[in-house]
């Protein structure tokens, strides 16, 4: 857990328009690469499904790069922080 | 507030079109992402708005000191707030250590400040410790105002997930404009990857008809600094507004001057002036230098006022001076500078900007005089003529990074001593800086004219305020671009100019723009058919050549590459009277020869929209700097103008450094 850091795995356009379903396909995404239900519910952090599609999750590096070959992936990347102007 | 509506001419009390024409915009809802609100401010009084739209699809959260039920009313009509990505990267938030409300109020008071810029209720006889006195009003002050908080801690952190969640409920409940007065430093990331939150958050916003409105960043005056470049985002520049604070400072040789200051008082009577230097009598450390005045002895500062130089033109310098002459009980501090347009009140001590002409003079005085002295008066409040209008030191300036085609900022408003609303904790209103306030000011002028324009795309929008923008202040006068030194503003400094809300709302023609336009952006920037394709949900392939990127229609042109000559194709659309003829007016860039054709646009009943095509050849045998210039189309009343900019490469790809 010490090594998972927030990513955000971005997938573009939305493909369905029930955001129920939008994020149940992100859980799902998550639950393949990470082997369990719970597990894939832990990582989430969101699930972004209004204006588009993708979803922030608790990763290590290596779990990333997994995600991010998956087909329907556009990126994978690390978090990082704003500031106010 | 209380100032900038009246110099830009939306002026309530005169009921100007704009305002009289959207009832002060009160259908429009604007989604502020940022540091939350203090629903208690008067500001978001809702006395005298009519129900909340139908359309609306938001709610109030409550959370840590906010009932969204009970805070939330006819003008603050949302109040959501995101931390779970900043949870997860800095563990658990102990509130004690570092203070915050887990909920959509705002501790920083950052976030109340934008909103009620955008579009805060009226207030009267408002001040900030007595200077800027008046009416404080957003630009829109009967739109709704949706808040969603993103952004943390006195520092105002905003981590890219909880800006992308924020952009997404925006996007879901139904907001008109979203406002973002946020930034990341460059270098900058592509505009179509996940890591530039912001850019591509905005781009299923625009794509859905909402207008984004964006932060330049505060990274001026150098070049090449400006932030949220995206083609598809409005990016703002932040100006100076007429007015000042000056504020009298009178040597003992009777010469007064005038700093600029906020020194509420009481007068400063001739008091001991000093400027620390070593006498060449000892081994004693002295400096002049504002951020080293600790390093004197307190008997060189006590009982006087210190003058010191510095080279920065941020606020670090003024705080270190008056931390240091403060604690050697000296009476207060001259500091000698570059305009940062970044004054704050020292807490009732006198501390008071000169620039460096003014310092040597009083530098001068000191050096000829065995007893020198000063007497420091109040600070006033100085409206309108002769106070100018400049671009401010710390907005950031263009070229574009990414893409120096794609001009950026599009446009500029006021951003400098701003009077708005914050924590009542912290007195209720203040005067703030940065790209941040401008980016409101825009916010509002653009929920009026979706108020007014409800079908207008976001680029039609864009392209309005950008060909109708004032290139000299409301008066008539220059606008400056501060910096080292001092110069007329340029597009790199203030895209299309001023922003000038009532020239916008009958542009005539419009630049416009939709979803393909930005796909052959992103065909033109090299981005991979199957990336635009997932971005946008659909299969795209780029044509073959590729677009060129000077054919983006943008309202601006911006060759930043030129070496023989180039012909590129603009596209307005009419959207003013429908028999209309408009003819070119072109002022070249100098050195540079541009052709357009056809001269003459004729519209009618079948004929709304029409391209012409723009030949640009240079005779500079060098690889150059950019010269600026215009393109017009006029029908003897409207004038819709665009920035040209052309830089010489024969050299191409070149990095001079010699």
């Amino acid at each position: 857990d010490a090594k998972k850091k927030v990513h955000i795995v971005y997938l573009g356009e939305r493909r369905h328009d029930d955001p129920e379903f939008v994020t149940e396909s992100h859980h799902q995404m998550l639950w393949s690469i990470l082997g369990s239900k719970e597990d894939a519910h832990d990582s989430m952090v969101y699930s972004y499904r209004h204006g588009f599609s993708g979803f922030a999750a608790k990763l290590t590096d290596f779990q990333a790069e997994q995600i991010s070959g998956l087909p329907e992936v556009i990126h994978v990347m690390a978090d990082r922080s704003y500031e106010l102007a | 507030t209380t100032r900038s509506w009246d110099y830009l001419g939306l002026s309530s009390v005169n009921s100007s079109n704009l305002l009289r024409n959207t009832h002060l915009g009160h259908q429009v809802i604007i989604g502020i992402v940022d540091t939350g609100v203090w629903p208690e401010s008067e500001m978001f009084s809702d006395e005298g708005i009519g129900p909340i739209p139908s359309r609306w699809k938001g709610n109030c959260e409550s959370g840590q000191q906010f009932n969204g039920s009970a805070h939330c009313n006819r003008k603050l009509i949302g109040a959501k707030y995101f931390i779970d990505g900043l949870l997860a990267a800095i563990g658990d938030l102990n509130t004690t250590q570092n203070p915050e409300y887990v909920s959509p109020r705002d501790f920083n008071g950052h976030g109340t400040h934008v909103s009620t810029i955008a579009a805060g209720s009226f207030v009267a006889n408002v001040s900030y410790g007595g200077f800027g006195k008046g009416t404080a009003r957003g630009g829109a002050p009967l739109a709704r105002i949706a808040m969603y908080k993103a952004c943390w801690l006195q520092v105002g952190t905003c981590m890219g997930s909880d800006l992308l969640k924020a952009i997404d409920e925006a996007i879901h409940d139904g907001v008109d404009v979203i406002s973002i007065s946020v930034a990341f430093p460059i270098p900058l990331f592509s505009e179509i990857e996940i890591r530039d939150g912001i850019s591509v958050g905005s781009f299923h916003a625009v794509s859905k008809g909402i207008l984004v409105v964006c932060a330049a960043g505060n990274k001026g005056p150098a070049a090449q600094t400006v932030v949220n470049t995206a083609p598809w985002v409005l990016t703002v520049a932040a100006t100076t507004l007429d007015r000042s604070f000056p504020t009298s400072i009178t040597l003992g040789n009777n010469i007064t001057m005038q700093g600029q200051a906020m020194y509420v008082g009481p007068e400063l009577g001739f008091t001991g002036l000093v400027y620390p230097e070593n006498p060449g009598t000892g081994d004693e450390e002295f400096s002049g230098d504002c951020e080293r005045l600790s390093v004197n002895p307190n008997s060189t500062m006590a009982g006087k006022v210190v003058l010191c130089f510095t080279a920065k033109t941020d606020n670090s310098p003024v705080a270190s001076a008056v931390s240091a002459v403060r604690n050697a009980r000296g009476l207060g501090v001259i500091i000698a500078r570059n305009p940062g347009h970044l004054l704050v009140p020292c807490g009732g001590f006198p501390c008071i900007a000169v620039d460096y002409e003014l310092g040597t003079d009083i530098l001068f005085y000191i050096r000829s005089n065995k007893i020198p002295v000063v007497k420091i008066m109040p600070s006033q409040t100085l409206v309108g003529q002769p106070v100018s209008t400049k671009v401010a030191t710390f907005s950031s300036r263009g070229p574009n990074s990414i893409s120096p085609a794609i001009l950026k900022p599009d446009i500029s408003a006021p951003g400098v001593n701003i009077l708005a609303a914050t924590s009542p904790d912290d007195g209720g209103f203040a005067m703030k800086s940065g790209t941040s306030m401008a980016t409101p000011v825009v916010s509002g002028i653009v929920a009026l004219l979706r108020g007014l324009h409800p079908d207008w795309s976001p680029a039609a929008i864009r392209s309005a305020l950008v060909t109708t923008a004032w290139k000299t202040d409301p008066s008539g006068e220059p606008i400056f671009a501060d910096g080292s030194n001092r110069k007329l503003a340029d597009p790199f400094d203030y895209g299309g100019g001023l922003v000038n809300p009532e020239k916008a709302t009958d542009p005539g023609l419009v630049y416009d723009m939709g979803t393909s336009d930005y796909i052959l952006y992103m065909c033109s920037a090299g981005y991979a058919d199957s990336s635009i394709s997932q971005l946008i949900g659909k299969p795209t392939s780029c044509p073959n050549p590729k677009p060129s990127i000077l054919d983006l229609n943008l309202p601006s042109i911006t060759i930043p590459n030129l070496r023989d000559e180039v012909t590129l194709t603009r596209t307005v659309t009419n959207v003013g009277p429908r028999d209309s003829v408009y003819k070119v007016v072109m002022e070249p860039p100098s050195g540079v020869r541009v052709d357009v054709n056809p001269k003459t646009l004729v519209f009618n009943s079948e004929t709304k929209r029409v391209s012409f095509t723009v030949r640009v050849t240079t005779a500079h045998k060098v690889n150059s700097g950019f010269y600026f210039g215009r393109l017009t189309w006029t029908d003897s009343v409207r004038e819709v103008t665009i920035p040209v900019s052309v830089r010489t490469q024969i050299l191409q790809r070149y990095y001079d450094d010699n």
